[in-house]
């Protein structure tokens, strides 16, 4: 069955739907089965892969109105499916704190098609609500993406928090897949700095692929592709080619 | 009294805090006598501004534990003042939704201290809560920023629709400040597309201070100050102080 991996970081704009996008593109371009589970109410995965036609989406499925293989749609690009998000999810958030078992919903939900795939990489909103819960419940492990930005080290702390509390209290087996240096510019010291200090801080299980700010990765979502489909050439598509084979790296042993 | 603005955007890091502290800031150099009320519970706003030492915060007020009066803390400048946030702000957003009126909480508190300054200006969290819903609630007028990124757009359109809701069940008088474009970076096409669309779509709404990507602005905050002393020269610095002109002028005949 299928590794979960939630992707999370509640500091908002650090890259985690851009990472969810194109570590789900580069894994599937490996010939992997891959589902990219798009929970935040923005629908930005859902858009940047070029999906604006969704009859079911994850809204129906977490309220239980319809099944989770109905809401599977295909993606302009081969072994990778997703399952999209949608505005309304916005008022799933008080709906499911009324549910018994609220963290568990999605867990169970994707429990039913977890033999499909080999991968499911989950796209969390920027908050520490009730769907990113429900995220951390079910992933076997976090990816956490890092801006090179000093906003982005003053969460981390809470973050980490959050993640031990899910692991003693609805997911025992919940790891760190590791932590993803984004938008890097060689160009600046403060990028540097952030690197020393992440580094000191995560040691091994900072992922040695760093992410570098490049135009053409912002540009790609405005075409409804990934890095690799938009311009296979780029320095960005060449950064999560490298990430995805790090991951797979890391999980060659699973 | 003070005329209150809600600084507000669930797409996460396109610059509401950056903004909130800037222009506070700016303001406050032209000596008008300035609150910045952090509900972000990451704190961005409050470390923003070299303010640790917080023994009063924001969640105690809307929990009803403390005074708002006691809640203020003076900045490093004179004329700006602060509302801390705490990270445990977002075990708030749940205990909130238990009370009664919980949308107007953020307003009563702020309506005991709002003849203390002439403009109090709100930092917002990156989602649709309780907590931006008590910020729209209090405000006379929301400002947007953009950045100018595609998945900043997307996200538009929903937030014109919460501030429509909001004024109809809550704050009929909640008027649209402004549209304000971040992190404008003139060597890219994508920029001047982003700024083409947001003009076709807000007209005079849109502020003519466009705020450009600027190193000094991102390294700041790591100083605990706003652009205004860290750099007084620097592009950031004299964007946020044609920002708040700009907002002064527009606020003439208040
Ligand atoms: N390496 C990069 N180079 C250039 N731009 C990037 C890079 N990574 C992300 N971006 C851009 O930065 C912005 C923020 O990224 P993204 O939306 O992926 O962050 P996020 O963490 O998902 O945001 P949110 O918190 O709103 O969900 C987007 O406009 C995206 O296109
Ligand atoms: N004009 C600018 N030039 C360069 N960097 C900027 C600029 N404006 C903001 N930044 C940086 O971009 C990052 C995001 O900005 P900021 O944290 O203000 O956004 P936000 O909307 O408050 O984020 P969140 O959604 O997490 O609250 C920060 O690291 C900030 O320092
Ligand atoms: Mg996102
Ligand atoms: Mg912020």
């Amino acid at each position: 069955p299928a590794k979960i991996i939630a992707i999370a970081n509640q500091k908002g704009g650090v890259g985690k739907t851009t990472t969810a996008i194109n570590i789900a593109a580069s894994v599937a371009a490996a010939e992997k089965r891959i589902l990219l589970v798009d929970i935040d109410p923005q629908a930005n995965s859902t858009s940047g892969v070029g999906v604006f036609d969704t009859p079911v989406t994850i809204y129906e499925v977490l309220v239980g109105i319809k099944d989770t293989k109905e809401s599977i749609i295909k993606t302009g690009m081969p072994y990778l499916d997703i399952i999209a998000s949608h505005i309304n999810l916005v008022g799933a958030e008080v709906e499911l704190l009324g549910f018994e078992k609220r963290e568990y919903i999605l867990r169970s939900s994707l429990n039913t098609i977890r033999d499909l795939y080999d991968y499911i990489f989950i796209d969390c909103p920027p908050s520490l609500g009730i769907l990113t819960l429900n995220a951390l419940t079910a992933a076997d492990s976090v990816l956490i993406p890092v801006q090179c930005e000093y906003f982005a080290l003053e969460g981390l702390g809470k973050l980490l928090n959050t993640i031990n509390i899910v692991r003693q209290n609805y997911n025992p087996s919940l790891a760190l897949e590791g932590v993803l240096l984004t938008m890097y510019d060689s160009r600046l010291r403060l990028s540097a700095q952030i690197v020393e200090e992440v580094e000191k801080y995560f040691g091994d299980k900072l992922y040695k692929t760093i992410i570098h700010r490049n135009v053409r990765i912002s540009e790609s979502p405005s075409h409804g592709k990934p890095i690799i489909l938009y311009d296979a050439l780029s320095v960005g598509a060449k950064n999560y080619i490298a990430l995805a084979q790090e991951f797979l790296e890391r999980n060659r042993t699973d």
